[in-house]
């Protein structure tokens, strides 16, 4: 919160945009506005009216350098915008920078994403230490089509202006913590000597030699993939790692994006029937590549590139008892398999589960 | 690329680090060389308040990760509490 407490006496609000950047169309630029105005309204009690007239609570307004306001902006990069809190005349008006390449998708700086952000000071919150906040202080972007308002920012603006009026309680999606016992993952890999945990629009990633395990949004290392990646696996021979999504895949080669990907996943044989993988592995040793989906799996010949024949077959006959596969990747001779918060080692020489964890061993919790 | 000489590129490091926690963190800078040190303790406790902020380890020093997260484009209102 801003000191003091600062907060509109009414819910329902005006603004008006005094100027608009050459760098995108008119009409973007109010779908924007719009957008991230109702970020704000649909968990809130608060409305916005656009205003033609002179007055209104919040003007938004693309500036250059010193603009009269005591804090000039700094040219491209650093800071990008910023906004005064709830009060009369500047209070709740938002600046933008207009040395920024400001776009509609992940191209420069995402309009919507900025000023989502600053109509947050607008109402009076203050920036969040929670990395996964809309209100931390740096850059992220999402792609606009999947942004969810998160949990931290909703329960930060229901305590200045209460909750929403729907009869159904909007929530949003939480930070993961890497030490947090519940932590579920859609999908693990290697990559490279590390260990990369997908969860949502987050990456968890942890090196070998580092203690701490860090987390970023995939999208800062690959922004054209979607959030929500649901199995994975590295090809360490042709330094690949794989990641899918419902029926599509792409190939990350080294560290970037292969181009020409997605691909279909039925291109690796699967049939037609099958929309979405839970899970893979590849054995180094033996060159297959091991499916998971629901309760079967298939193998895949690396060098043959083609499914092996004799498949699907049913997890429980080849692996145990470890019940369906959410994710799994392979180490040191091993293969890992997480099902919710249960982690299962199983020794592929012996054919039998050696050992039975939490989810978050890796974690050095 | 020419490598630029060590002692340029910790003015230069030093320049950011002071006006990042001068934007952000309300670091009152005394310009008087007499009272260097008192200075030099306050842009550490401000720079050890920043890293706590940002879940980076919190060492009062310029270090790498530190100075990687100042580099970041971001909202130009402060992260402490006392800006209005």
């Amino acid at each position: 919160f801003t000191t003091g407490n600062p907060k509109w006496k009414r819910k329902n609000l005006t603004y008006r945009i005094t100027n608009y950047t050459p760098k995108m169309r008119k009409t973007d630029v109010d779908e924007a506005v719009q957008k991230a105005l109702s970020v704000w309204s649909n968990v809130t009690p608060l409305t916005f009216q656009k205003s033609e007239d002179k007055e209104a609570d919040i003007v938004i307004s693309f500036a250059y350098r010193d603009h009269h306001d005591n804090s000039p902006f700094d040219g491209p990069n650093g800071q990008l915008a910023h906004a005064f809190q709830p009060g009369e005349g500047i209070g709740g008006d938002v600046h933008l920078d207009e040395e920024e390449a400001w776009t509609k998708d992940g191209r420069g700086y995402n309009l919507f994403i900025v000023l989502a952000h600053e109509l947050g000071h607008s109402l009076g919150l203050s920036h969040s230490n929670d990395p996964g906040a809309l209100m931390y202080p740096t850059y992220s972007y999402t792609p606009p089509n999947e942004f969810l308002l998160p949990q931290d920012d909703i329960d930060g603006i229901q305590a200045i202006y209460g909750q929403s009026t729907t009869a159904v309680q909007p929530t949003g999606p939480v930070t993961p913590q890497a030490c947090d016992p519940n932590l579920t993952f859609d999908a693990i890999t290697t990559l490279r000597g590390e260990i990369i945990f997908f969860k949502g629009r987050y990456m968890l990633r942890k090196h070998p030699e580092r203690a701490e395990t860090e987390l970023n949004f995939i999208s800062l290392f690959w922004p054209q993939l979607p959030s929500g990646i649901q199995a994975a696996y590295e090809n360490v021979e042709r330094d690949e790692v794989l990641l899918f999504k419902e029926d599509k895949y792409w190939v990350v080669r080294g560290y970037d994006i292969a181009p020409g990907y997605p691909k279909q996943i039925y291109r690796l044989g699967f049939p037609k029937t099958i929309k979405r993988v839970n899970a893979a592995y590849s054995d180094e040793s033996t060159g297959k590549t091991y499916f998971f989906i629901a309760d079967r799996y298939w193998r895949y010949d690396e060098n043959k590139k083609s499914m092996d024949h004799g498949y699907p077959r049913k997890i429980v006959s080849d692996f145990g008892k470890i019940g369906r596969v959410d994710a799994a990747f392979q180490k040191d001779g091993y293969v890992y398999f997480f099902h919710g918060t249960t982690q299962f080692q199983f020794d592929p020489r012996a054919k039998r589960i050696v050992r039975k964890q939490k989810s978050i061993s890796w974690f050095n919790c | 690329y020419p490598v630029v000489p060590e002692a340029e590129d910790e003015e230069k490091t030093l320049k950011l680090v002071e006006s990042y926690l001068q934007n952000f963190y309300d670091l009152q800078m005394d310009h008087q060389p007499h009272i260097r040190s008192r200075s030099e303790n306050h842009l550490a406790a401000k720079l050890k308040e920043m890293q706590a902020f940002f879940g980076l380890e919190v060492t009062g020093k310029p270090d790498p990760e530190t100075l990687e997260m100042m580099k970041k484009p971001r909202c130009g209102i402060p992260d402490v509490q006392n800006y209005v």
